[in-house]
């Protein structure tokens, strides 16, 4: 399981 | 994308009509804090600073042009257009608490040291705590126009639901993201008192106000 920012997300 | 997700974004889009619409409607921002309208133009001004850098879809560039847009419209209704209708006194909210600790707390826990990522992670942790002055001015009047509840219905449905695309996403993708997380329970969790009364008054048909 990867963390990291979800881009495309508002 | 999924149905929490999307029903997530509505819920919000929803919220940010609704209180235009009441602002515009009622010619009057009565009850409604200007103070926490600021800190949610602030959030959506430093979350989509990548409008300029990357294009992920068309749906992404449009929802965020709306989100930007109507929340400069409500501030200019309420300082601006409409202002001779402001509560200023009961809006006391002092929002250098917030600001200050989130501006080092993103400093200090972010994914990446760079000047975008930082001003993300800003606007992650500040749109947890944007309510508090609305919160704070319902608190200090005891109550709230039954409009402005269901503004904040929407608005905290919003993020709970993320919270479970966010399990979704990491089920399905493998992929979580922790700042967002975290942010989004405290988020969540800041609603939760307001939850309660809105389901045992405002959908019962009365108005909710604080006892003395």
């Amino acid at each position: 399981e990867e963390e990291g920012k979800l881009k495309d997300e508002l | 994308m999924n149905i929490f997700r999307l029903t997530g974004d509505l819920s919000h889009l929803a919220a940010i009509i609704i209180l235009l619409l009441k602002i515009w409607k009622s010619r009057s921002c009565a009850g409604i804090s200007g103070k926490s309208q600021i800190l949610f133009a602030l959030v959506f001004t430093t979350r989509y600073l990548d409008l300029f850098t990357s294009f992920i879809s068309l749906y992404n560039t449009c929802m965020k042009l709306i989100y930007i847009g109507c929340a400069y419209a409500t501030v200019y209704l309420i300082y601006a257009k409409f202002r001779a209708t402001y509560d200023g006194n009961h809006d006391s909210f002092r929002v250098e608490f917030l600001v200050v600790p989130v501006g080092g707390l993103s400093v200090l826990i972010n994914h990446d040291f760079s000047p975008l990522e930082i001003l993300w992670t800003f606007s992650i942790y500040l749109e947890s705590v944007a309510i508090l002055p609305q919160l704070f001015m319902i608190s200090k009047t005891g109550e709230a126009e039954t409009i402005t509840t269901h503004y904040l219905f929407c608005l905290g449905l919003y993020r709970a639901l993320y919270l479970f695309n966010w399990i979704w996403r990491f089920y399905f993708e493998g992929f979580f993201d922790m700042i967002a997380i975290v942010a989004g329970v405290v988020q969540t969790v800041l609603y939760c008192d307001f939850f309660y009364l809105y389901v045992t008054k405002v959908l019962k048909g009365k108005k909710l106000s604080l006892p003395a």
